[in-house]
């Protein structure tokens, strides 16, 4: 475990929370995709198989059921809370995520490190993971403002992400035979996607304006 | 033998 990627998992756990917090007290999902919640708890709910097989430490456990936990309790609000769910903007909300699960599987078939099925369910959560953040970037293009919440909610995923890339650099040089090119690149994707959501949030933050995305 | 299988990560 290295600072960074210690950092990157409590910006990971901040950004479920926010969400969390944001939803179950204003009891409001506006501005939130359902599609990117349903897309990442399919992606922990794939990367997490190895839950109850491999203990790796207290910590990492604890960590997998909080994301699950998160994810899930978060899509079943959208879903199914009476009062959230009126919220939900399902006419916005309008990604066809499954053609962003169908092509990640296919490539997880063609490119893993070992054609196992856990190997191939992990591969395919690292490369949806990637994408998930798209219906969400999508909805806040079409319903142009966001609440910070939601832009707070946002930035710390994007954040998590790109501290996990400098724990891969560090893990790169200080342990022997630490490669993962799979993970590098896919990490890397997700960070770029953020990009352009990051240089508008910079930008309303530095100049102390509501966060306006271009359409 | 590794002391943590490769996916100690979150």
């Amino acid at each position: 475990m290295n600072i960074f990627r210690f950092a990157g998992d409590m910006t990971h756990l901040a950004s479920v929370l926010v969400l969390l917090l944001k939803i179950h007290t204003i009891k409001s999902c506006a501005g939130i995709s359902l599609k990117t919640q349903e897309l990442y708890a399919l992606v922990f709910a794939t990367r997490y198989l190895d839950l109850f097989t491999d203990y790796i430490s207290l910590y990492n456990t604890l960590m997998k059921l909080i994301f699950l936990g998160s994810s899930f309790s978060i899509v079943w609000y959208i879903r199914y809370h009476k009062i959230v769910r009126r919220s939900y903007d399902k006419d916005q909300d309008t990604f066809r995520h499954y053609f962003l699960v169908l092509p990640c599987l296919l490539l997880a078939l063609l490119i893993n490190e070992k054609f196992t099925f856990r190997e191939v369910m992990w591969t395919f959560s690292l490369y949806l993971e990637a994408v998930a953040i798209l219906p969400q970037l999508v909805l806040l293009q079409r319903t142009r403002n966001i609440d910070n919440l939601t832009g707070q909610y946002v930035f710390l995923l994007g954040a998590y992400r790109a501290l996990y890339i400098l724990n891969w650099i560090y893990r790169y040089f200080t342990e022997p035979h630490y490669v993962h090119w799979i993970t590098w690149i896919s990490g890397l994707v997700q960070t770029l996607l953020y990009a352009d959501f990051f240089y508008y949030y910079f930008q309303s933050w530095k100049n102390n304006v509501k966060l306006e995305l271009p359409a | 033998y590794q002391k943590h299988p490769k996916k100690d990560e979150l």
